[in-house]
């Protein structure tokens, strides 16, 4: 463990009180795609089996159970508790484009060709895209609560930690891994636009506009 | 560089 990725699970971890957070004082889900967090609970699924077969440190432990637990408990608020504030007409983004490529993806480059090898691949490759659903929905409202913009923040910085963190264990341990790191370029990529409105308008103080 | 065994992230 090294402190960039600490700062990314931290930060990975505080993206999910906030959204709770958000959920609950406002009591409403306007404003988050549904589809992204269940594409999240696939991911989580998926790369989160290997805590029947493999241990591999009480933090890890944890961290899957509360990963897995959360993003359950959020669709669980959005479909059911708080359902009449969910208007799935703008959360139209069609999730088939991004499981399709990941599944064939994970099936062509995988470390090895073993069933929960390729899940794990395959939530690798579907986390970095699963944000788009969010980020479209947050392109057609054209603004967001000033809250949700903290969750992006702290979503987007959980996994652009960790690559620092990579090139911290290739000069220190070693180790490189090669799927994780371009999914993660890829995913902290696509944050960047966001980013950009993010400092320069909210972090001013002002509210999250999409110029018209 | 040694390509990674055992997943010990999240």
């Amino acid at each position: 463990m090294n402190l960039f990725r600490l700062l990314g699970d931290l930060s990975h971890l505080a993206s999910i009180f906030i959204l709770i957070h958000k959920i609950q004082t406002t009591r409403s889900c306007r404003g988050i795609s549904f589809q992204t967090q269940a594409l999240y609970v696939t991911v989580f699924v998926a790369r989160y089996i290997d805590l029947f077969f493999r241990w591999i440190s009480l933090y890890n432990f944890f961290m899957k159970i509360f990963f897995i637990a959360s993003s359950v408990y959020i669709l669980y608020l959005m479909k059911y508790r708080y359902r009449p504030t969910h208007d799935p007409s703008i959360d139209t983004f069609k999730v088939e484009y991004l499981v399709g490529p990941a599944v064939v993806l994970s099936l062509i480059f995988n470390y090895k060709f073993e069933f929960t090898e390729i899940l794990w691949t395959f939530s690798i490759y579907l986390e970095a895209v699963a944000i788009l659903p969010q980020l479209f929905m947050l392109q057609r409202t054209g603004e967001a609560e000033t809250i949700t913009t903290h969750y992006l923040a702290a979503l987007g910085a959980y996994r652009a930690l960790y690559i620092p963190n990579w090139i911290y264990r290739y000069f220190t341990e070693d180790v490189v891994d090669p799927i994780a790191i371009v999914a993660g370029l890829v995913q902290t990529g696509l944050y960047l636009d966001f980013f950009y409105v993010y400092f320069t308008k909210v972090l001013q103080g002002q509210k999250f506009e999409l110029p018209a | 560089k040694g390509a990674v065994e055992v997943h010990d992230e999240l």
